[in-house]
């Protein structure tokens, strides 16, 4: 038997809403040890992998390790019918084809439980290894989503460029071109707030917007995004998930033709 | 131009 309780189960789905407009259905491993997941997006240019340690979860039970297949996009519209501060329990019994879901409201009045097949999915596992990056940059999520968008506008890839001093998303199309720097942040009053940069060599890297843009989508789960960038190495976009664990995406740069 | 390359290229199945 598989069973995990969230008391905010609005973290949950923050966490679907982030994966599935990349991925829309994928294969959650279930250990003792947590929930994980990786899935590659149907071009193969992006992945995505989620980790959700069991210590985060208020009661967590793993009697076997399990490979669950979900439509994320069927599981997001279970979890919309989810009161904002309910609790979430995710249970399979042994020997089901289903994983249910039960939300129960915070005054204990209102208790609701849903079921979704499981599926047969076949799944890809990538080895993605341990990366020194040349440069990490720290930054809110919201700004990030925004820079995103606007970018988008513009054209369909971002370069991203980023020195000791700062960080600059580029983006250049039929209608025109632009730019915003960002200057490492001197003096904020919150941490959440700041721009930051650790670098060891500078970068300069081109990325599919339309892919950035939907990584944002896990933004609400985050004050923060890291975006950790090395020459010729996918970037890896990270949003921690409280102090339960985070979703990592990661995206293969452009090249000149 | 600019390809959009695979990430097979950089990562390896397991």
């Amino acid at each position: 038997m598989f069973e995990a309780r969230l008391a905010q189960g609005s973290i949950f789905a923050k966490v679907i809403e982030g994966l599935r407009e990349l991925v829309t259905e994928a294969t959650w491993e279930c250990s003792g040890n947590g929930i994980t997941l990786q899935a590659m997006d149907s071009s193969h240019v992006a992945l995505v992998s989620l980790v959700l340690r069991s210590d985060g979860f208020e009661t967590y039970r793993c009697d076997r390790n399990m490979s669950l297949g979900i439509s994320l996009t069927s599981m997001s519209k279970v979890l919309k019918m989810m009161g904002k501060d309910d609790t979430l329990t995710i249970r399979v019994n042994d020997d089901s084809d289903a994983i249910v879901l039960s939300m129960e409201s915070q005054n204990q009045e209102e208790f609701a439980e849903y079921e979704l097949r499981l599926m047969d999915l076949d799944s890809e596992h990538l080895g993605i290894p341990d990366t020194d990056y040349s440069c990490v940059v720290k930054m809110p999520s919201t700004k990030f989503s925004r820079i995103c968008r606007d970018m988008a506008i513009l054209g369909d890839s971002v370069t991203i460029c980023s020195t000791k001093d700062g960080v600059k998303f580029g983006a250049k199309g039929d209608v025109g071109q632009g730019s915003i720097r960002l200057n490492q942040s001197t003096n904020v009053d919150k941490e959440e707030d700041a721009v930051s940069i650790e670098l060891r060599e500078a970068v300069a890297l081109t990325f599919a917007v339309r892919y950035l843009n939907m990584f944002c989508k896990a933004a609400p789960l985050s004050n923060q995004v890291n975006l950790s960038m090395s020459e010729d190495t996918p970037l890896m976009c990270e949003f921690k998930v409280g102090d339960m664990g985070h979703i990592r995406f990661y995206l293969a740069p452009k090249i000149e033709d | 131009n600019q390809f959009q390359l695979e990430l097979q290229t950089y990562y390896t199945h397991t």
